[in-house]
C-alpha cells in the first residue's frame, strides 16, 4: 500500500458515493447512463469473486464488499426505484460492442487460462471502457449536471492515481502487472477530454455543456 | 518477477 494506491481507492469510493447520493437526494437518475452502471456492477462481480477463495486483508475485503454493494444499489435505483427518471432514450450505447470483444480478448490475453483468472482479466478490460456509455450519453445530450461531472472526475482520477501506484510499485517492489497497466492507461486516456472540460469549465463555475 | 501472482489491488 502506498499513498497513490490509497488515494486512488478513496477517489474511487468518493465517486461511487457521490453518484449514489446524487441519485438519492435528487430522487432522479437523469443524465446517468444505466448501461455504464450495469457494466461497473459486472466489473466488480467478475473481479471480486476471489472474495470467496482468498483473503488478502480486512481493508481489501471491506472495500470490495462496499464497491459491489454500492454498484448494485446504484443499478437498483436507476432501473427500479427511480426508473421513471431514467434517460433511456439517450442511453443508447450498444454495450455488446464492448462486452463481446472484451470477453474475447480476456480469453486470448491473460496471465493464466483458468476460470477465475479469465474473469479477473475480463473485469480489468471491461472497466477500462465501461464509462463509454456514460460519455456517449453526455455527448448526445450535450450537457451534464455539475454533480455528475464531480462523479466522473473522481472516477477518472482514481485510475490515474493507480498509474502512479504502479510506477511506485515497479520501482520499489519490482512488481508490475502488464494487463492492469495497459488497461489502466487506456482507461485514463478515455477521461482526458473530460478532464480538460472539467478544468476549463466546471472548476470555473460553469456548467458542462458541449457545443452543438 | 512474480507478475500478478495474487491480485491485491481493487
Amino acid at each position: 500500500m502506498n499513498i497513490f494506491r490509497l488515494a486512488g481507492d478513496l477517489s474511487h469510493l468518493a465517486a461511487i458515493i457521490i453518484l449514489l447520493l446524487k441519485i438519492w437526494k435528487t430522487r432522479s437518475c437523469a443524465g446517468i447512463s444505466g448501461k455504464s452502471q450495469i457494466l461497473f456492477a459486472l466489473v466488480f462481480t467478475t473481479r471480486y469473486l476471489d472474495l470467496l477463495t482468498s483473503f488478502i486483508s480486512l481493508y481489501n475485503t471491506f472495500m470490495k464488499v462496499v464497491y459491489i454493494g454500492c454498484a448494485y444499489a446504484t443499478v437498483y435505483l436507476i432501473y427500479m426505484k427511480f426508473k421513471a427518471t431514467y434517460d433511456g432514450n439517450h442511453d443508447t450505447f450498444r454495450v455488446e460492442f464492448l462486452v463481446v470483444p472484451v470477453g474475447g480478448l480476456a480469453f486470448l490475453v491473460n496471465h493464466d487460462f483458468s476460470p477465475l483468472e479469465i474473469l479477473w482479466t475480463f473485469s480489468i478490460y471491461l472497466e477500462s471502457v465501461a464509462i463509454l456509455p456514460q460519455l456517449f450519453l453526455i455527448s448526445k445530450t450535450g450537457e451534464a449536471e455539475t454533480i455528475t461531472t464531480h462523479y466522473l472526475f473522481c472516477l477518472g482520477v482514481y485510475r490515474a492515481l493507480y498509474l502512479f501506484n504502479w510506477i511506485w510499485r515497479f520501482y520499489f517492489e519490482g512488481f508490475f502487472d502488464m494487463i492492469a497497466i495497459v488497461a489502466g492507461v487506456v482507461q485514463t486516456i478515455l477521461y482526458c477530454d473530460f478532464f480538460y472540460l472539467y478544468v476549463t469549465k466546471v472548476l470555473k463555475g460553469k456548467k458542462l455543456s458541449l457545443p452543438a | 518477477a512474480d507478475e500478478a501472482a495474487a491480485h491485491d489491488e481493487l
